[in-house]
């Protein structure tokens, strides 16, 4: 069964797009079939592999709400063995469309389905809610990746999100597992970052992933060449971040 | 009529919650009487005032639905002048619960209504969507103050949130006018902040607040003593920053 990974947390800007995009790049640089799903309305996932939105004839709407099949709304990326299923702003649209449908929340699993065969990892990048696509996404995950920002408003948020794992693991996927929480922009100059290291670490323990993601101001500027930063700058503390975390998620992914 | 200013961008952690958490003690200090209403379930805006969200009674989501009036839900805070309509997660629930019912979008508007004369300014903070919990913001806003982030990512957005504000006043609310663009979290150590600025600018001239407001550790700390950040350290650059706005904010009022 191939591993699908939601990168979800309802806060918002705490890097889930950054992590997705480069989680993706470093697992296909050590030979994974890898596909990332841009499930956010906002298409940053998209823009950020230099996707320009006006020329995508289909994409991820179009497969759930069933007029595609995902196989034809896929398109490759610059980086060898990484698929992407790009979207654009129409998706905000499905959440009110799929509200009053039948299984609105299994549109997605179903989906992955029919190309699940194909890749060794799947990466499904969520918009900052807990509505009907991120329900989507943790309805098709096989675990949830949770990328936590170094502040305070961030922590508030976990115990929401924890329960609606909860919730979605009770109610519709018996097998979805949290695969890990990650801490983002650390900074070494700022204390507070510190504090919630030392508090998340203490009270979740291995679920947290040994790699940190620094902040570095070169993982904000590739998504403005359309590039992973690994194709904008190979030597940069945030490549060389996520190249590890890439190393940690395949090690869990053996194990389970 | 009193100025109804919706904070909102469906950009993630671009600064929504801080600005109008600030803003409204900043406003406050300055002797204006202020409602900060919390429109976000992730009622980070209560939390920065010390809200115990277990302990209430009553919240935003109940004046919603209609089960309590606005002013049964309102609470004073640590500044004088400030009053909070605080929220709770249930919040999460009316998106879903609204949907389908009659004047969905009109329901804060109305609610302001019953209390608007009791103010000067009332703020309302958003979650990051543009889902119906914006929606009903924008329906019921005098005015939308946009924070953005000086990012690549928080940019692109920028077309998706104006288009959406044109079509809220062509069908819903007609004198809502774009009150001001707010640049958020300016590293002077970072290049790509001055391009940010220089770009948006040069785009938008005069909607763009004079006042910048500085990456600044004291924003994200305050929040955890539950205090703003004129309580917390009145000589920070980002506490003197928001009370600038609240000036600049005054005379855009004044002039309107
Ligand atoms: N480690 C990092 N160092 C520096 N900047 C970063 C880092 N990670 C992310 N950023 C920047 O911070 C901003 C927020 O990150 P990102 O957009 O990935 O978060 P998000 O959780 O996907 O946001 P949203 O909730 O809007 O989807 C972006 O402008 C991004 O470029
Ligand atoms: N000027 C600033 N300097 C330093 N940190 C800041 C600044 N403004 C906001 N922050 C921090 O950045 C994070 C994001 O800000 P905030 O939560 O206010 O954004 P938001 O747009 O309300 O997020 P959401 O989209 O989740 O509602 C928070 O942890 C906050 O404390
Ligand atoms: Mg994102
Ligand atoms: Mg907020």
């Amino acid at each position: 069964m191939t591993p699908i990974l939601a990168i979800a947390n309802q806060k918002g800007g705490v890097g889930k797009t950054t992590s997705a995009v480069n989680l993706a790049a470093s697992l296909a640089v050590a030979e994974a079939r890898v596909l990332l799903v841009d499930l956010d309305p906002q298409a940053n996932a998209s823009t950020a592999y230099g996707v320009d939105k006006r020329s995508l004839e289909h994409h991820v709407y179009d497969a759930l709400v069933g007029r595609r099949m995902l196989r034809d709304v896929i398109i490759s990326t610059e980086v060898e063995g990484l698929d992407l299923a790009p979207t654009d702003q129409d998706l905000v649209g499905a959440e009110i469309e799929l509200v009053s449908e039948t299984e609105r929340d299994t549109r997605l699993r179903d989906a992955i389905a029919t190309i699940a065969d194909d890749y060794d990892v799947i990466l499904i990048d969520c918009p900052p809610s807990l509505g009907l696509l991120t329900i989507n996404a943790l309805t098709a995950a096989t675990g949830v990746l949770v990328p936590l920002q170094c502040e305070f408003f961030a922590m508030e948020g976990l115990s929401q999100l924890l329960g609606t794992l909860d919730r979605v693991q009770a109610t519709r996927n018996r097998s979805l597992n949290l695969m890990g929480i990650l801490l983002t922009m650390f900074d070494r100059r700022n204390r507070l970052s510190f504090q919630v290291d030392k508090e998340i670490r203490s009270y979740f323990g291995p679920v947290v992933f040994e790699t940190r993601i620094p902040r570095n101001v070169r993982l904000s500027e590739s998504p403005s060449f359309g590039k992973p930063a690994i194709l904008y700058d190979v030597a940069a503390a945030g490549t060389l971040a996520y190249l590890d975390l890439a190393q940690e998620v395949l090690g869990r992914l053996e194990r389970d």
